[in-house]
């Protein structure tokens, strides 16, 4: 079995079915650092895993989630090869070792699993959620509209032929909500980062308004600091700023509605590409990519650390 | 399983708010099925945009007739997606 995870190949790109299994190796190979966390089920009744790395306590916690649209492959792929990392960083690496021992780290590979298996079998360029929409043809929900958090507002869509449909209510899709309950169940999950593909961003609250968070400007020296780490391993260069301010209005989206909930440190990487491939970034470009997004996730964790609130 | 068969994804690049509002224009012609990879946002930021090749010519005429900026950001979206089938096959075996 611990041949599973050293033989995976982490520069490839991988179905759902072998992401999952992948998991269990995972979990055998660490059993007293990683476990498995079932938080819900989506539309088709796929299973929601969330991998929780912990060294005992109840810490608090850093949330990461990969692949919220399903289109974005660089997303899961790097949620896989940090998964590892973490885990096989613990008792070698001192920064992890140390943000580890006075915080939990929550993974979720696989935010939509259904879109995503749906990208590998039927039309890789899915983005959003597989479920049915009444009184309309046109299937899927986008889940990063889909959060109580400006919904429904024209950063979004109420067409649900559209790419950025919000659903019929907030929470509407259990990819969404599974993730809410475990946040708000959980009660001490002091950052979250939601990682999507591509444009080279750092994004941060908010999307639905352009009145700036009470926290802005250590979120936007943070981003600073996390840009710079991360250019600093292949150059690639992020622009970071609030979603609105940065990249365009939205509504429901994820980070807002952390922040909101009393996450401070909420954030949006948008990763690589430098435009060239767009969500078809070649497989070579999933290790550099994860590597430097490392960098940046470090960043992030020690700060979450530093500055416990 | 749907093929992409020649579409293109086209790279807009918007001079002004007008030509912003003329590319958000095109994203609601739902009858052309284009995806928008990259939303119009901002004059300073690319628009990215997949476009079905039945109806390649419409948009880039669309485009052009408005005098918005454009380059192919890629050529055929299938022979990617072939690719990368391939290299996920390899891996695999």
């Amino acid at each position: 079995r611990e041949r599973i995870t050293g033989s995976f190949s982490y520069s490839t790109y991988h179905t759902i079915e072998e992401i999952y299994s992948w998991i269990d190796g995972l979990l055998l190979e660490y059993p007293k650092l990683v476990s498995r966390i079932d938080i819900g089920q989506s539309y088709e009744g796929r299973p929601i895993y969330a991998l929780k790395f912990s060294t005992g306590g109840n810490k608090p916690a850093i949330w990461i989630d990969t692949g919220i649209h399903s289109r974005e492959w660089i997303t899961q792929a790097t949620g896989v090869w940090t998964a590892k990392k973490i885990a096989s960083s613990y008792g070698v690496d001192s920064s992890l070792t140390d943000i580890l021992d006075n915080l939990d780290i929550i993974l979720e590979i696989v935010t939509n699993p259904d879109g995503y298996a749906y990208t590998h079998s039927t039309n890789r360029m899915w983005r959003k959620t597989r479920s049915i929409n009444a009184g309309s043809t046109c299937v899927g929900v986008d889940p990063n509209r889909n959060w109580n958090a400006g919904f429904g507002g024209p950063g979004s869509s109420s067409n649900p032929c559209s790419e950025t449909y919000h659903g019929a209510h907030p929470h509407s899709e259990p990819e969404v909500y599974s993730v809410v309950d475990f946040i708000l169940a959980h009660g001490n999950v002091k950052a979250m980062l939601s990682i999507h593909s591509y444009s080279q961003m750092l994004l941060f609250p908010y999307g639905y308004t352009n009145d700036l968070a009470p926290d802005h400007e250590e979120l936007t020296e943070l981003a600073k600091q996390t840009a710079n780490a991360l250019a600093s391993l292949h150059g690639t260069q992020y622009t970071y700023g609030t979603t609105i301010a940065t990249i365009y209005r939205a509504d429901g989206t994820a980070t807002d509605w952390a922040y909101n909930n009393g996450i401070k440190y909420s954030y949006t990487f948008e990763l690589r590409d430098t435009g060239r491939y767009g969500f078809i970034l070649p497989a070579e470009q999933i290790i550099p990519t994860a590597e430097e997004t490392w960098l940046a996730l470090m960043t992030v964790m020690e700060h979450v650390k530093n500055h416990p609130y | 399983q749907k093929t992409f068969v020649g579409d293109q994804v086209l790279r807009a690049h918007a001079k002004d708010n007008a030509q912003l509002d003329v590319l958000r224009e095109l994203e609601a012609m739902k009858h052309l099925q284009v995806d928008f990879w990259r939303g119009p946002s901002r004059p300073n930021l690319p628009v990215d945009i997949r476009v079905p090749n039945a109806v390649l010519q419409q948009v880039k005429v669309f485009l052009e007739s408005n005098s918005i900026d454009y380059s192919i950001m890629i050529e055929d979206v299938q022979e990617l997606l072939d690719q990368e089938h391939q290299d996920i096959q390899s891996a695999t075996l």
